[in-house]
C-alpha cells in the first residue's frame, strides 16, 4: 500500500 | 528440561487469541528470566512482542536456553480445550520435539495431557531501541478499542494527533469524515478508567486501522492500554498482564514519499 512502511526500516536485525 | 505452571490456563488461552491471527507462527524463547516470544505479521508491517516472566508463574524452571516454535492456531485448538478454572502446566524438554499442556480442574478430578508438535521456525529477531517517545497517552483499553473499530468503518487509516490537552483520532473515507476527541480524565473512581497524556512534544501520525483493530483483540487482557508515538516511529500499543508481563504491538506508520 501506498506509504506503508516496513517494521524492518525502523528496527535493526539482532 | 522446561517446565512452566499458569494458576489460570485461560491467561495463555486469551494472549493466544489474540495474536494468532496477526502472527500464525513463531517461537517461544524460554530462559530463566520467562517466557519471551518476538514476531513479525506476515506483511512485515507490525511486530508483537509478548513477555511473560519467570516470576508471574507458580512454578518456573528452565535449565537452559530453549527455543519452542509453534504454530499459534494448533496451540490455540489445545489450549480451547482447557477449563475455565484449570491450572496450566507446560513441559518440553530438548530431547523431543513436543511440549505438553497439563490442564488440571480446581478439585484435581479431572487430568487433561496434550501435546503439540513443535516446528523449527525461521524468523528474524528485531532489536527494538529502548526509545523516549513524544508522547504516551494511556487510556480504557474498551474505550481504544471502540475507537478503532468505529473509525474503520469509516475509512483505512487514522490519524493521531496527541497535544497536551487532547489525542485526536481522525478518519475519512468515501462516506466522509470522523473525529474523535480524547481529553484528559484524571478524577475517575478506578484508576484503569483514567485517560492520561504525557506529552514532550505534540506528534501527528497516521496508521492503518485494519492492524490496530486487530491489536484491540488483546482488550480483554488488560483495563487499560498505553499507545507511545514519536514522529516517523511506530506506534507502540501495550497491554499489561498483571503480575506476569505485558503484550506489545508495534505498527509501522504511513510516510508519504
Amino acid at each position: 500500500p501506498p506509504g506503508q512502511k516496513g517494521i524492518m526500516n525502523f528496527f535493526t536485525k539482532k | 528440561m522446561f517446565e512452566a505452571q499458569m494458576a489460570q490456563a485461560a491467561l495463555l488461552k486469551q494472549i493466544i487469541e489474540s495474536i494468532r491471527e496477526l502472527i500464525t507462527e513463531a517461537t517461544f524463547e524460554v530462559s530463566g528470566t520467562g517466557m519471551m516470544l518476538q514476531a513479525m505479521d506476515s506483511s512485515h508491517v507490525s511486530l508483537v512482542a509478548l513477555n511473560l516472566r519467570s516470576d508471574g508463574f507458580q512454578l518456573f524452571r528452565a535449565d537452559r536456553p530453549f527455543s519452542m516454535g509453534m504454530n499459534l492456531n494448533h496451540m490455540a485448538k489445545m489450549l480451547k480445550c482447557a477449563g475455565k478454572d484449570d491450572t496450566l502446566t507446560m513441559r518440553a524438554d530438548e530431547a523431543n520435539d513436543l511440549v505438553t499442556f497439563l490442564f488440571e480442574s480446581p478439585g484435581n478430578e479431572r487430568l487433561a495431557e496434550f501435546e503439540l508438535k513443535l516446528m523449527d521456525i525461521t524468523s528474524e529477531n528485531l532489536g527494538i531501541p529502548d526509545a523516549e517517545y513524544s508522547a504516551t497517552v494511556s487510556m480504557p483499553s474498551a474505550e481504544f478499542q471502540r475507537i478503532v473499530k468505529d473509525l474503520g468503518s469509516i475509512g483505512d487509516t487514522v490519524e493521531i494527533t496527541v497535544t497536551k490537552d487532547d489525542v485526536r483520532f481522525a478518519a475519512s473515507g468515501d462516506i466522509g469524515n470522523a473525529t474523535i476527541k480524547c481529553r484528559q480524565l484524571l478524577d475517575t473512581e478506578k484508576p484503569e478508567d483514567r485517560t492520561l497524556i504525557e506529552m514532550v512534544e505534540p506528534v501527528n501520525l497516521t496508521f492503518a486501522l485494519r492492524y490496530l483493530i486487530n491489536f484491540s483483540k488483546a482488550t480483554s487482557l488488560a483495563p487499560s492500554v498505553t499507545i507511545k508515538l514519536s514522529t516517523e516511529m511506530p506506534v507502540v500499543v501495550e497491554y499489561k498482564l498483571s503480575d506476569i508481563g505485558y503484550v506489545r504491538f508495534y505498527l509501522a506508520p504511513k510516510i508519504e514519499d
